[in-house]
């Protein structure tokens, strides 16, 4: 299974994004 | 008949999913998204707001009834009807399949697209080459699926077009100028058609088609 | 009743969460993830493949009826019965809320940090450690939903608990060891519940807790 694992995509830098669009949404408000 | 407040900040495509939902349904559905009532980056930080919605992400619902939900995919399915969410489980499997694509496969190259263009995340060449091959693939898998469809699952709107047009209005907004999305024409006709609905135009307002493809905002 | 090939590669636990719903709603499902059924990397490359199933993902379901779906959480949904789907508009939304939260708060920093360990991706210390916490926080969230609760929502097994303890299965069999997982004992008791139910145990078979921390593999 591990080998399949290489062709899944993940977003692994969802938690980086959702606290960019969360600083930048603080600061608007 | 579900009813109760939406908190949310304003201009939050994750939000609009439940808020045009409700326009369909008929939920009363108060926004709480300005002060007195909801100020993002303060309000969701109170214990009282935590108790209730432990992540401290919006949007979070709370029935008049005390009833709370997070996750705005869950927050629009318990606003909807039974024409939004599918009337049987084939249909309601092929809402959920588009709902999981909009998540899965549009969000992330969108984001890391225009998330640049808007200011919020630095701007990075290679990744942004990577998404707009990724969207490409989106909007082909769309435009073929649309072919022969007015929406996406069955003959009237769903929460399938609701998420998914909700998860392109950036897309759309922003850099999808008419030479690129001139090879998909099936996605911006369906696309037109449900922002020119008027539950979703209620909720959107004008939605207008960008011109000219927007670049890094540094 | 659901009848129809589960398109995958073996020990996908995207799969599973299907394979464990049939197991509940007794779908008869066929699951095709060796040749000559299926190869992964060529079946779904395929013309006829990617005809029904335009992304060329898997899990990719067909029914005997030759009704298609693709999205892990559609096919899951169509293969249940009402038990697993909440059998009102509150509770299926209350199970879409933890579908989606798997998706959404588990599956990115578990894969962050279990795929360096697997081997299948290069070890970045930081982006490490960063998983690391949000997978404290996901494990807190949780802790504290099941403080009162044997199951996620309602009295008995859901998609909920399907789809969660399923993102979860490589964190417990791979990272989580003991000291970590301490100050978390509702979801180990509710994980452990879960992958025990016979239903469960069919798909899973014995699903070992490590004792020890895995390392980055290089």
């Amino acid at each position: 299974a591990v080998d399949y694992f290489v062709q899944e995509k993940i977003w692994f830098d969802k938690p980086r994004y959702d606290d960019a669009e969360r600083h930048f949404y603080e600061r608007i408000n | 008949m579900a009813a109760g407040t939406l908190y949310t900040y304003p201009e939050n495509w994750r939000a609009f999913k439940a808020q045009i939902a409700a326009q369909y349904s008929g939920a009363r559905l108060k926004v709480a998204s300005s002060a007195p009532a909801f100020t993002f980056g303060q309000t969701n930080r109170t214990p009282a707001f935590l108790n209730n919605f432990p992540l401290g992400k919006v949007p979070a619902f709370q029935g008049d009834d005390g009833f709370c939900l997070f996750e705005s995919n869950a927050i629009a399915h318990y606003l909807s009807n039974e024409a939004l969410r599918g009337s049987s489980p084939q249909a309601q499997s092929q809402v959920l399949q588009w709902v999981s694509f909009a998540d899965a496969e549009i969000i992330p190259p969108a984001s890391a697209w225009v998330f640049p263009t808007l200011g919020i995340m630095q701007f990075n060449k290679q990744a942004t080459e990577q998404a707009k091959e990724e969207v490409k693939k989106v909007l082909s898998v769309l435009n073929h699926h649309l072919n022969t469809r007015t929406f996406l699952v069955g003959e009237r709107v769903s929460l399938a077009d609701i998420s998914v047009a909700c998860s392109m209005i950036w897309l759309y907004k922003q850099v999808l100028e008419p030479s690129f999305r001139q090879p998909f024409p099936n996605v911006t006709r369906w696309f037109q058609t449900c922002v020119n609905q008027p539950q979703f135009k209620t909720v959107l307002g004008e939605v207008k088609l960008c011109d000219k493809m927007a670049q890094f905002d540094p």
